[in-house]
């Protein structure tokens, strides 16, 4: 392991490469050194299939999305975290997009915790373990807790039907 | 990884809570308002989170249960966190971490590290040491995932470094 | 039809009302006048069924994008604009608010004309129009057009299915 | 309502392209990144958009459509809203009016109404005339749809008396 800001740099920047792949078939990512001495930085640099180079701004809010979690992503698998806590991070991804961005989150799963907040049936029928909040009408939040093997029915009262 | 959260008194979970959690994917589900962010907040308020205006709120104190239609508002807020290493960490500190934050209507604040009292200090090294500090990118507030998309190059490689 | 801020606002506070009780089952909304002469303001107050007052930030994801939505709908029931464009606003909704949603859109798209960008099967569902958005591997976009009687299964390929 | 949407050369819809919406609710999908908020994006812009970074861009050329993998960039991009009114107004105003704005890739700009060359302010009045001046409730765009409830009341107030 090493140490400082090379050795993860060096790490990250690969895991992003493999990253960008994943989640943007065809598309080419990378992590840039910018800057000088005096104000290194470090740029996100993503084209997708069949587009030009532009500013990450241009990009669609579903794309922009999948880069930003690319990057978290990365590093979660170069130097990870005990876990992670994502609320709602996929509220702005197609179908395709989801299904890419939860074959990767189910692989880092394995040996990583997550707990994600969602809407999304999809996220919720790959989840190992279940929970669900609700609030009555006295203005108190509870928990029903379900481990589950990768199952998905008790979710339904929950959550939302899309496309 | 995080094992269990416990809480009462925080935000819409007036009474006393706790969630098991397991290895690999935990999710959470529910109606809006149900209160899902209000458990991430909880979890990040915990971890030291000193910033209101992160937590949806003008002044600490707000994160207090204030009252249900029939339910009298709650004197205090109180959340632990429970952290065990998946595998002995070859680093040498414990293998488990319990924090525990808690504050009351009125203001007063308490922190406690492995059941004894210590400083918001203590907590942040704490969990700096395994990757959790504060403003760590392992957290994703709810419409924040963008966020990197538009963060400068600096702080971006400052994010690198946090990680190392 | 009164001309300047009191006309408006008094259409629109009772609007709104009316706005908050069909998003907000048992809840209740108001837009209160604030301020003095010299910083007049108003503000907007919802407070769901069950809970008590609270700041707006307060509220979560979903419950302010609705109050968001019945500020903007109650002025476009008083006032009606020539189109509303709206892009992606659901997003945040639970299955059971998008509904409650689509209904109020539904009635007031018999007299306005809307045009509503969203990746959800329940908007589409409603759409007296409907357009597909594509990108070939060249990077242009085209669109396709279908024009229904509410219908929605050409919307298939293109949208996401949630909870 | 918004009876057609002509344009060409504008981010991602390279060649001329149109949409004749119709009465009611006109529903746009696509998969990420496909180009439904460059046609919002089209019309903001053709209503007479001046701030870029409302475009997501840093300058306003960044709008002409810049090449695909085998496609070169465009020249120019050029927008056409078409508005007619639904029942008749009984505002001494024309019952239609036809938005056309364009710039070129160096950056020269032009607007017509009508079929006439007119200045910007010119397209800003005709709309605010219709309530769709700059910064209209009637757009809510991508991400913003929670913006009204971060706003001071006196920004409140002041989208309600343009609304009158
Ligand atoms: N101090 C408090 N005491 C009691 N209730 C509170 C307090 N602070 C916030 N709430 C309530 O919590 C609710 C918001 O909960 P939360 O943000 O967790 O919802 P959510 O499940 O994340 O919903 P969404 O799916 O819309 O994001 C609000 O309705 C608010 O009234
Ligand atoms: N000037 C330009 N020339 C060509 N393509 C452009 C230009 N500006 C932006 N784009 C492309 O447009 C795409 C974004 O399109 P848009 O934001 O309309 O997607 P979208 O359909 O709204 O997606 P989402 O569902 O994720 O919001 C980006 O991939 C970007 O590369
Ligand atoms: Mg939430
Ligand atoms: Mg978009």
């Amino acid at each position: 392991v090493s140490a400082g800001f090379d050795g993860v740099f060096t790490a990250v920047r690969a895991r992003f490469e493999e990253m960008i792949a994943a989640l943007f078939p065809g598309g080419q990512g990378r992590l840039a050194v910018i800057g000088d001495d005096d104000d290194p930085g470090v740029e996100i640099q993503v084209v997708p299939q069949g587009k030009r180079p532009r500013p990450l701004a241009l990009l669609s809010g579903g794309e922009r999305t999948l880069v930003a979690l690319a990057f978290c992503l990365a590093i979660a698998t170069a130097r990870p975290a005990p876990f992670y806590l994502l609320d709602e991070v996929e509220a702005a991804l197609d179908d395709t997009n989801l299904r890419r961005l939860l074959a990767v989150v189910r692989r880092l799963s394995e040996h990583t915790q997550f707990v994600m907040i969602t809407h999304q049936q999809p996220t919720v029928e790959i989840a190992d373990t279940l929970f669900g909040v609700t609030m009555a009408a006295d203005g108190v939040s509870e928990i029903v807790a379900r481990r589950l093997d990768r199952g998905a029915e008790s979710a339904r009262p929950f959550v939302r039907r899309q496309l | 990884m995080l094992r269990q959260i416990a809480l009462r008194g925080f935000k819409s979970f007036a009474q006393a809570t706790s969630l098991e959690l397991g290895p690999g994917l935990n999710v959470i589900v529910g109606p809006n308002g149900s209160g899902k962010s209000n458990l991430a907040e909880a979890i990040v308020w915990a971890m030291g989170e000193q910033r209101a205006a992160k937590l949806r709120a003008s002044g600490m104190s707000e994160v207090v249960f204030s009252g249900g239609a029939h339910r009298p508002p709650a004197g205090l807020a109180e959340v632990r966190l429970t952290l065990v290493d998946e595998e002995p960490a070859d680093i040498g500190r414990p293998s488990e971490v319990e924090v525990v934050r808690r504050i009351t209507r009125t203001g007063d604040a308490g922190y406690r590290l492995n059941g004894a009292n210590c400083r918001l200090l203590d907590v942040h090294e704490a969990l700096a040491l395994r990757g959790l500090g504060p403003d760590a990118l392992a957290v994703i507030r709810q419409g924040q995932v963008e966020a990197v998309c538009t963060s400068r190059p600096s702080d971006i490689r400052a994010m690198l470094e946090e990680a190392a």
